[in-house]
C-alpha cells in the first residue's frame, strides 16, 4: 500500500472529501493551462495587444482551406472547431502564417519584413515558405494577359548581409494571388535563431502594364502580403517511432 | 475504458471539457473553441487489471498471468493511465502575431486502463 501512496496515478490521487470542489477545478484549471502551454512550448499565453485585421487573417486562411467565415462573422475552422481530429499523428507538423510588416525606419514603399519565429516555434525544421503578393489590374486599353517580371530580395540573416534574388515571370488575366518560393531564405532564419525575415518586392513591366503589386500602406488589409511556413519538430526525425 | 459516471472507484475515464471563451484564451486560440482536458481517476484493483480490454501493453499481461498463478511479483500494483490519446490541431495567434496551426500529438485522453 506504501508503494501505494507514492504513485500518483496509481489508483487516483485520492481527494479530501472536504477540499471544495472549486478549488479542485481552479487547481486543475491552471494545470490544464499548463499542459496546454507546455505542449505549444510557450511559457505563458501570447498577449494579444492589438488584434490582426480581420479581413488580412481571413483571406489568409481562405487561402490556405483552413477556414471560411461565417454569417456572424465567426470564423469556423471546419477539421479544427472544437472536435479534436483523432487522427494519429506521429510527427508534430506546423503551418505558420506571417503577415507583412513595414520598417518604419526604410521609406522604400517596396520593402517589407515578417517576424516569423517565436517562442513557440523555435526547434522546428522548416520543409516549405511561400510568399503570397497579391497583383492589382488597372483600367488600361491593353488587351490580353499581361507579362511582369516579379524580383523578390531576400537578405539573410544579420545585419548588412547579403541580399539573394528570387525571380518569376508572372502572366496576368487579372486581379490575384501570385507565390513565390522561399523555402531557403526561411530556413536560413530558423537555422541562425533569427526571427525577422527582410524583403524588397520589385516589378519590372509592372508600370507599363498597368499592374499594382499590393504591398503595404495602400490600406488594403485584405490583400495583405503573407509568409506560409511549412514546418515539423525538429526531432521528430530522430523520434523512436511508435511499433 | 470506463467512463467516470460517480457510480463506480474503478479505473475510468473523467471527460473535462474547457471552453476558451470561459478562461478569456479565445482572443488567441483561433480554433477550436474548446479543449477536452480529460483524465484517469480510480482504482485498479488486482482483478481489474486481469481484465484483458484494461491491459495496456504487454508487460501488463505477464504481469497478469503471473498473479493469475498465485505468483505475485512483490508489490506489483497497477496504475489507472491513459491507454488511448489522440491529437489536437489548434489554429492560435503566437507572441508575433504569426498565426500558427498545429497538429499536437498526444493531447486528448481517449481511454483510461489499468497498467
Amino acid at each position: 500500500d506504501a508503494s501505494r501512496d507514492t504513485c500518483a496515478s496509481c489508483g487516483g490521487a485520492q481527494r479530501d472529501p472536504e477540499e471544495p470542489e472549486s478549488r479542485l477545478s481552479g487547481d486543475f484549471l491552471e494545470a490544464v493551462k499548463r499542459h496546454i502551454l507546455s505542449r505549444l512550448q510557450m511559457r505563458e499565453r501570447p498577449n494579444i495587444t492589438h488584434p490582426l485585421p480581420k479581413a488580412a487573417m481571413v483571406t489568409a486562411l481562405r487561402k490556405l482551406h483552413a477556414g471560411k467565415l461565417l454569417e456572424d462573422g465567426r470564423l469556423e475552422i471546419p477539421e479544427l472547431d472544437g472536435h479534436p481530429t483523432g487522427n494519429q499523428v506521429l510527427e508534430e507538423n506546423s503551418e505558420i502564417i506571417s503577415f507583412a510588416e513595414k520598417d518604419d525606419l526604410v521609406t522604400s514603399k517596396s520593402s517589407l519584413f515578417f517576424l516569423i519565429s517565436s517562442e513557440g516555434n523555435q526547434n522546428l525544421e522548416v520543409v516549405q515558405a511561400t510568399l503570397w503578393l497579391y497583383f492589382k489590374l488597372l483600367p488600361s486599353e491593353l488587351r490580353g494577359r499581361r507579362k511582369v517580371t516579379v524580383k523578390v530580395y531576400y537578405q539573410e540573416p544579420g545585419l548588412g548581409s547579403r541580399w539573394n534574388l528570387v525571380e518569376r515571370r508572372v502572366e496576368l488575366k487579372r486581379s490575384g494571388w501570385h507565390t513565390f518560393g522561399l523555402t531557403d531564405a526561411v530556413r536560413l532564419v530558423f537555422q541562425k535563431g533569427d526571427r525577422r525575415q527582410n524583403l524588397d518586392v520589385r516589378c519590372e513591366g509592372c508600370e507599363a502594364e498597368g499592374v499594382l503589386p499590393v504591398l503595404l500602406g495602400l490600406g488594403d488589409e485584405s490583400h495583405r502580403p503573407f509568409l506560409v511556413v511549412q514546418a515539423r519538430q525538429a526531432d521528430a526525425k530522430h523520434r523512436i517511432r511508435k511499433r | 475504458g470506463l467512463e467516470c459516471d460517480g457510480s463506480s472507484s474503478l479505473c475510468c475515464r473523467q471527460q473535462f471539457y474547457i471552453d476558451f471563451r470561459l478562461i478569456g484564451w479565445n482572443d488567441w486560440i483561433i480554433a477550436p473553441s474548446g479543449y477536452f482536458g480529460n483524465y484517469c481517476e480510480g482504482s485498479c484493483p488486482a482483478y481489474m487489471a486481469g481484465v484483458p480490454g484494461s491491459a495496456s501493453s504487454f508487460h501488463t499481461a505477464v504481469v497478469n498471468q503471473y498473479r493469475m498463478r498465485g505468483m505475485s511479483p512483490g508489490s506489483m500494483n497497477s496504475c489507472c493511465i491513459p491507454t488511448k490519446l489522440s491529437t489536437m490541431s489548434m489554429l492560435y495567434f503566437d507572441d508575433e502575431y504569426n498565426i500558427v496551426k498545429r497538429d499536437v500529438p498526444n493531447m486528448i485522453v481517449d481511454e483510461c486502463g489499468c497498467a
